[in-house]
């Protein structure tokens, strides 16, 4: 009686060149996944321009406030940005803040106005969210006892401008041009 | 500008060429959204603003932006082929917006003093020498100011350069502005890397000839003349 041959188990023999080809399938896929999360996470990022107002009750308007290049001037809008830097660089939107810009000083009765420009990088989807975090972080800040600044009633809240006019203003100081001398590398 | 290097995107915002028909004639300087800076020499042919486009941005072919001209003040003692009151404020048809690649200059105060060998930088996309080629990115190039004294010596402008001209360049030639950067900016930094217009550029026998350094019109003499003009 003729044994049956035994099948050979059929062995699951992938050729080579079908290994390749899924091998590269699946990177590929892992490859366009992770690029997606990079883009929207990362990239998927927008320039969003807010104007604010604060009141210095500690400084008196004067006169070389309104003269560009005063040395007053320059000093005053570098402190009031370093301090608005300081407050968002420790603020849980420190990833998503760029820069501040003073637009002009004004009189006020008792003290100081500063009109002030704020740039933030927002991803699409939560631009209302943070908007609120940053004015809320704002609020809280001046209100401490420690800071000279204090919000100016007079626009309470954080008010978004389009990017051309911001861009407008941010590039609107006089002289910036080349870094000289060149920074040593 | 003879003997200089192409100059990097924004290094120069303010800087802006003249145009007739598309042909870059002379260089002026963004002095507010609506005011250029400018050599009177530069419309001795043309003096109908219609005629002119400015264009901003650091390459002629591909421009920033351009606008057409409203009107040209060129100064009231100014006299066509003569090099004293070289100077001109041109206004723009329309603002500009400001941006990374598109700002002013500062001007100086009256009383701006700069002293002989202050480093400063000229711009612009004249001949890269005497009847060389004209480029199609802006130049840059870093001289020093010479004291009006030296350039009136006997054997460099014996006498030629005005209070309200300023010399800059080298003795020994080479660096220079050339045909083609009139109307241009002569700038030095100042006080945290803001830059200032000190001078435009005006006249000069050749281009980075030996003794013969180039001659720029004294922006903080014709100060209160600006002021008059364009009221910045």
């Amino acid at each position: 009686m003729y044994q049956p041959g035994i099948l050979g188990r059929r062995k699951c023999s992938w050729k080579p060149w079908m290994v390749a080809l899924t091998t590269t399938a699946v990177l590929l896929a892992l490859a366009v996944i992770t690029g997606l999360l990079v883009y929207f996470l990362v990239f998927d990022q927008k320039s969003h321009y807010y104007q604010s107002s604060f009141w210095i009750p500690s400084i008196t308007y004067s006169p070389d406030l309104s003269i560009e290049q005063s040395r007053h001037r320059t000093n005053l809008k570098q402190k009031l940005i370093n301090e608005i830097d300081v407050i968002f660089q420790r603020s849980s939107l420190k990833y998503y803040y760029v820069k501040s810009h003073v637009v002009n000083f004004r009189p006020s009765n008792d003290g100081l106005k500063a009109d002030i420009l704020l740039k933030f990088q927002f991803p699409h989807n939560n631009v209302g969210t943070l908007k609120k975090q940053a004015d809320s972080i704002l609020n809280k800040k001046l209100q401490s006892t420690q800071s000279s600044l204090k919000r100016d009633i007079s626009l309470p809240y954080l008010r978004e401008i389009n990017a051309a006019q911001a861009e407008n203003i941010l590039n609107s100081d006089c002289g910036l041009g080349m870094e000289y001398p060149p920074t040593a590398r | 500008i003879a003997d200089g290097k192409p100059a990097d995107k924004a290094s120069w915002p303010w800087q802006s060429s003249l145009q007739v028909d598309g042909i870059h004639l002379c260089g002026a300087s963004l002095i507010s959204s609506q005011w250029l800076l400018t050599s009177a020499h530069c419309f001795d042919t043309y003096k109908n603003p219609k005629l002119w486009t400015v264009s901003f941005g650091t390459t002629l072919s591909h421009p920033l932006m351009t606008r057409k001209i409203a009107s040209i003040i060129i100064h009231e003692n100014y006299a066509s082929h003569k090099h004293d009151d070289d100077i001109a404020v041109v206004k723009l048809s329309s603002p500009v917006l400001f941006s990374e690649n598109l700002r002013r200059v500062c001007l100086p105060d009256a009383t701006f003093q700069v002293s002989p060998k202050s480093k400063v930088f000229v711009t612009g996309w004249g001949a890269l020498k005497a009847n060389g080629p004209f480029p199609n990115s802006l130049q840059e190039v870093e001289i020093e100011i010479i004291s009006n004294d030296i350039c009136n010596q006997v054997n460099v402008y014996g006498g030629a350069v005005s209070s309200g001209m300023i010399c800059a360049g080298f003795l020994t030639g080479k660096l220079d502005a050339c045909e083609g950067d009139s109307g241009g900016p002569l700038v030095i930094s100042h006080d945290r890397n803001i830059w200032y217009l000190l001078g435009i550029v005006s006249w000069g026998i050749d281009c980075g000839k030996e003794n013969k350094p180039g001659i720029y019109t004294r922006v903080t003499h014709y100060r209160n003349w600006i002021k008059s003009k364009t009221n910045i």
